[in-house]
């Protein structure tokens, strides 16, 4: 409770007709995004907790990539190894189309819970959105899956891992320029 | 290798036209249709907002002056090379890097540059019902003239009477008829385009009683259809001038130095109308309540055993 309350205020100020419609000044937006982006990192914990009694046993050193927007996550570009857990918070079964950022030149397996390789797609970033202000990524491909059958209201966790001595990926799809200046 | 760009097949798919990359065949439901989908700007209106006519665009409203310009050369030839090893006349060996089409077993993109700060990716995901454009757009230039940035979908000769359709905060779709108000007679509508913007809050939909074309968004934005089978979503602004409305500030927003970069998504769905109602509600669901991501970085994990 204690944990969430944080981002229920924080959704009650932007309910404010200055947030939903972007007339605030400039400030006070900014104030805006500290508000929820403190909320939300409150709100992980106990996210965390969640699953942790779904999955009936301790789920420990979770973690997010909130920049993924901008294809930028330093757990999926540097790890060799994570899982990754999906929480459905539909109440029917989903199919999610799962974008990590990585290095353009390393390749990586997923399996999924039932111990299966799924068919993975390694697909380069393009030039614009590797050249982003202030992005500060390694990442200049994209690893691409398809995560089948998220269950309702339920989680399913995929091990990735970073193929160190296999061959390189397809260079069709890893093929980047170098940045400029 | 360099065959004609295109994507997904013929119950959903695009065709990128040879010589033009705002022109696609969208093929729907085995039915063929001409797409245009472009970048353009409407330029903001400047004034001292010391009479009506001479209000500026803002923070408050939109006041574009004129008709939009587009942000990209029509007729840029699209490029459509892989990383392809190949030999010059000397035997020097090169590469050409891709730019479109990328295609594997999960996902097929086409990636286009319309100039520095405006480009996109098309894409459609294997066994999806829909065609994805993430655009990316900014920042928009710092040159003293208000830009306010939209994308455009238009399939020619398409029937929908002046009429479409917009949600109200995601829930039930309203219908819009251009220049008209159901609660009172509108004579002039001095501001012909602003006039007719209605928020999008999840989706705008035009239809021919037969088929559906409609445009899912991933954040609010404002949205229009000024002509039969258009559908223009704005997705960024830039202006200098406040309109004097209470804010007392330009929306100028910037970030190292530069004007703000957004990126997002467009989902276009097309089909007959029976279908289409459901396709759009569990798109909308999954798009806009999507599943949340949790890393654990290695520490016992290791295998698939441990893993389970």
């Amino acid at each position: 409770e204690v944990n969430i309350t944080a981002l229920r205020e924080t959704m009650g100020v932007m309910q404010h007709h200055d947030a939903i419609t972007g007339t605030a000044k400039q400030h006070v937006a900014n104030d805006y995004a500290r508000l929820l982006s403190e909320a939300i990192a409150e709100c992980e914990e106990t996210s965390h907790e969640i699953l942790t009694s779904l999955a009936g046993w301790e789920m420990t050193g979770m973690d997010t990539c909130p920049l993924t927007n901008i294809s930028q996550c330093e757990i999926s570009e540097r790890e060799e190894q994570y899982v990754l857990t999906l929480y459905n918070p539909l109440s029917r079964p989903v199919v999610e189309h799962v974008r990590l950022p990585v290095p353009g030149d390393t390749a990586y397996t997923v399996v999924d819970p039932d111990g299966r390789s799924v068919a993975v797609q390694f697909v380069r970033l393009p030039m614009p959105v590797v050249r982003v202000p202030g992005r500060r990524s390694s990442a200049t491909a994209e690893l691409v899956f398809r995560a089948d059958g998220l269950p309702p209201l339920g989680y399913k966790s995929y091990l990735i891992t970073r193929q160190t001595d296999g061959p390189k990926r397809n260079k069709r799809w890893s093929a980047v320029e170098e940045p400029t200046a | 290798g360099e065959s004609s760009a295109d994507l997904g097949d013929s119950r959903l798919g695009l065709k990128l036209d040879d010589k033009d990359s705002r022109r696609f065949v969208l093929y729907a439901d085995g039915e063929e249709y001409p797409l245009v989908q472009e970048f353009l700007y409407y330029k903001s209106m400047e004034g001292d907002n010391k009479r009506d006519n001479r209000r500026a665009s803002g923070a408050y409203i939109f006041r574009p002056d004129g008709d939009p310009v587009p942000v990209c050369d029509a007729q840029k030839k699209p490029k459509r090379f892989f990383g392809l090893d190949r030999q010059d006349r000397f035997g020097v060996r090169y590469t050409i890097l891709m730019d479109c089409p990328i295609s594997g077993p999960v996902v097929q993109e086409i990636h286009q540059e319309c100039n520095e700060w405006v480009s996109q990716v098309v894409r459609k995901y294997a066994d999806e019902d829909h065609i994805e454009f993430e655009w990316l757009v900014g920042p928009i230039p710092d040159d003293s003239i208000g830009k306010e940035v939209i994308t455009r979908f238009h399939i020619p000769f398409y029937q929908n009477n002046q009429t479409f359709y917009t949600d109200s905060n995601g829930r039930e779709m309203l219908k819009r008829v251009l220049n008209y108000r159901p609660s009172f007679s509108l004579k002039d509508n001095l501001e012909n385009v602003s006039g007719n913007y209605y928020p999008i809050t999840s989706r705008i939909t035009l239809t021919d009683n037969r088929t559906r074309f409609s445009v899912l968004n991933d954040r609010s934005q404002g949205g229009t259809s000024l002509q039969n089978g258009q559908i223009e979503l704005m997705v960024h602004r830039r202006l200098f001038f406040d309109d004097a409305f209470g804010v007392d500030e330009a929306l100028n927003e910037t970030a190292f130095g530069m004007g703000l970069v957004a990126r997002g998504q467009h989902y276009l769905t097309m089909g007959p109308v029976n279908k289409q109602f459901a396709v759009e509600r569990l798109l909308a669901q999954r798009k806009l309540i999507r599943p949340q991501y949790f890393y654990t970085r290695k520490q016992s994990v290791t295998s698939h055993d441990d893993l389970k």
